[in-house]
């Protein structure tokens, strides 16, 4: 209403070189009308967008499941340096806020993305940077670990988008229902996931490994040499193998902890894109897990082998690992996304890796 | 960013021990909100 109250009204011509002035006022009117154009298409965009998720929640409520649909626009970004743009991001986001400044940003933030500052371990004006604010730790006690040792206990907070059991050869994991990819192009070709159907898995582990394989193989010994925690010759419980994969949102608390006693022997970093990882992107983007960056932990906990993948995206980009430090990952690279192997890093101090309790912190996602 | 877990867990009755079983079993659903340290799953054995 004020934009059409401030709307100049046209003056009549008035000498020979009317024609003139009206042109010049007539295009006086070209950049505010753009704009205007250009706020209702982006507000028409997110109201339909805004009503598709609406859609889709309902939906999913119902329990009908969302399919798999490619995205012209998904396409489209693989066109993009997502890469560059996140490592801005991640500049833009580590610079120092003014002390005064600080409880405003991070409040707007919290807001904006449902995050709990109550939970923050620090005072807010300690945070330097957001991007230090995103990697928070939280306040002593704010997340209890359950006790059970029967239990697995969730590595992070965030959304369960899909759990399941793999079985036999060439196991694939469900991105959304309608498209699903090889758990091997998740984990890397040279993965020590047992691949027999399940019922075998377990003979499979302890007897049928040939020495040459157990040698290279050295985080198989840890779990024959503890026989308190896995003693084939008692029970012989048979082994499925089980996925979860879980999305955290921008609010979310960004820490990654240790799901059980876990001794982890491997180490994998693919360089990849980085596109975005929400749910939408799960329904149109295809491969969407397996061509983003990402770092691969793999070892042994009581009941066998366990794998853990920390994908990134575009807003966070880099994973870091409490356990090993001098990891980077989101570099430039020069040579072709996806074409080279994963940079691969064995933990075999003695024979049993990094050694984590069910719930330390093992590592976090930074933003760019 | 996602996390994915795979792993191995037990699924069927022992061998040794006639009636028992111990089985691996999700805690949650799809589309559940999960915190650190909260169950994604438990086996029993009896």
């Amino acid at each position: 209403t004020s934009f059409i109250k401030n709307f100049p009204k046209p003056q009549p011509p008035s000498s020979v070189n009317g024609a003139n002035g009206n042109s010049k006022g007539d295009s006086s009117y070209l950049l505010p009308g753009a704009t205007v154009a250009t706020i209702l298409m982006l507000g028409a965009l997110h109201a339909r967008r805004m009503y598709d998720d609406k859609k889709i929640e309902k939906r999913q409520e119902k329990g009908i499941e969302v399919e798999f649909q490619p995205d012209v626009k998904a396409s489209f970004m693989s066109f993009l340096p997502l890469r560059s743009i996140s490592r801005c991001w991640g500049q833009l986001t580590s610079m120092e806020i003014p002390a005064w400044l600080r409880p405003h940003v991070y409040k707007a933030w919290a807001r904006a993305f449902h995050s709990n500052l109550e939970e923050a371990a620090l005072p807010l004006d300690k945070y330097t940077s957001l991007r230090e604010f995103f990697v928070r730790a939280l306040k002593e006690g704010s997340r209890p670990i359950d006790t059970d040792p029967q239990c697995l206990v969730s590595p992070v907070d965030g959304k369960i988008l899909r759990f399941g059991e793999l079985k036999g050869a060439g196991a694939m994991i469900e991105q959304v229902k309608g498209f699903s990819y090889p758990v091997f192009s998740l984990l890397g070709a040279s993965s020590l996931l047992p691949t027999t159907a399940h019922g075998n898995v377990q003979e499979e582990t302890s007897e049928s490994i040939k020495p040459t394989e157990k040698s290279k193989k050295s985080w198989w010994r840890v779990s024959l040499a503890s026989p308190k925690v896995w003693d084939p010759t008692s029970s012989c419980p048979k082994k499925g193998l089980f996925y979860c994969v879980i999305y955290l949102k921008p609010g979310d608390y960004n820490r990654i902890h240790s799901p059980a006693d876990w001794n982890i022997l491997v180490r994998r970093h693919f360089s990849g894109h980085l596109y975005p990882v929400n749910e939408r992107a799960t329904r149109t983007i295809r491969n969407l897990y397996i061509e983003n960056e990402r770092v691969v932990l793999e070892g042994v906990w009581q009941e066998g082998f366990m794998a853990l993948a920390a994908v990134g995206a575009t807003n966070i980009g880099s994973i870091e690992l409490f356990i090993e430090p001098e990891l980077q990952t989101n570099k430039p690279i020069k040579k072709s996304l996806n074409s080279e192997p994963p940079e691969e890093r064995v933990y075999d101090c003695e024979g049993v890796g990094k050694v984590l309790k069910k719930g330390d912190e093992l590592g976090a996602f930074n933003m760019g | 960013s996602t996390v994915v877990l795979v792993f191995q867990a037990p699924i069927s009755k022992l061998l040794h021990e006639g009636d028992s079983s111990q089985e691996f079993n999700f805690n949650v659903k799809c589309g559940d909100r999960i915190k650190v340290g909260e169950a994604l799953g438990r086996w029993h054995s009896s």
